[in-house]
């Protein structure tokens, strides 16, 4: 554990909480994508299932639990809870596309051919791209409220401070896991433009509202 | 094995 994964862990939890708090207290979903939602989850059961053969420390088995409990959580609200105000004509991108990939690749690039090493591969991949679905609800409808875009900007900053930690870990520990890294950029790279207009607008006390 | 070291990272 190292400086930059620790924060890293605290953003995405802290932005599992955002989009938890969202939802309870306006007792809404509107603007979040569902399908991005549901690959998260997909994405927690594949690469966590090593819980029930693998103890890394009390850490890492909290972490896991929790974050597979939220996303099941959050799933609920927005599918059964809250589904009437879940925007389901916004979401629309083919996140059936991302999944059927992600198989493939994960088949064809892995560390090893075997069925636990297969889902985490899966995982990894299926998370570089799970966002695609919410970036491109916020394309469609051209805006996001500002603790949906608070949300956005502590997940995406998350998979970019794990290089910073991927960098130390070359350095440090000889450990280098290109699946792991080159995924990490992709993911990272998929928020560029949100980044830049959540600096440029968000963070000034505007709306992010996208150019037209 | 190496990739093993990977699983400690949530």
């Amino acid at each position: 554990m190292n400086v930059f994964r620790l924060i890293g862990d605290m953003s995405h939890l802290a932005a599992i909480i955002i989009l938890l708090i969202k939802i309870w207290r306006s007792r809404s979903c509107s603007g979040i994508s569902g399908k991005s939602q549901l690959l998260f989850t997909a994405v927690f059961t594949c690469r966590y299932l090593d819980l029930f053969t693998n103890f890394v420390s009390i850490y890492n088995t909290t972490m896991k639990i929790f974050f597979l409990a939220s996303s099941y959580a959050t799933i609920y609200l927005i599918f059964m809870k809250f589904k009437a105000t879940y925007n389901r004509n916004h979401d629309t991108f083919r996140f059936e596309l991302l999944i059927v990939v992600s198989v493939i690749l994960a088949l064809l690039i892995n560390h090893e051919f075997s069925a636990t090493e297969i889902l985490w591969t899966f995982s990894i991949y299926l998370e570089a791209v799970a966002i695609l679905p919410q970036l491109f609800m916020i394309t469609k409808t051209g805006e996001a409220e500002s603790i949906t875009s608070h949300y956005l900007f502590a997940l995406g900053s998350y998979r970019g401070l794990y290089i910073l930690n991927w960098i130390y870990r070359y350095y440090v520990e000889g450990h280098l896991d290109w699946i792991a890294v080159l995924s990490g950029i992709v993911q990272t790279g998929l928020y560029c433009d949100f980044f830049y207009l959540y600096i440029t607008r968000v963070m000034k006390g505007k709306n992010l509202t996208l150019p037209a | 094995k190496d990739s093993s070291k990977s699983k400690d990272e949530l």
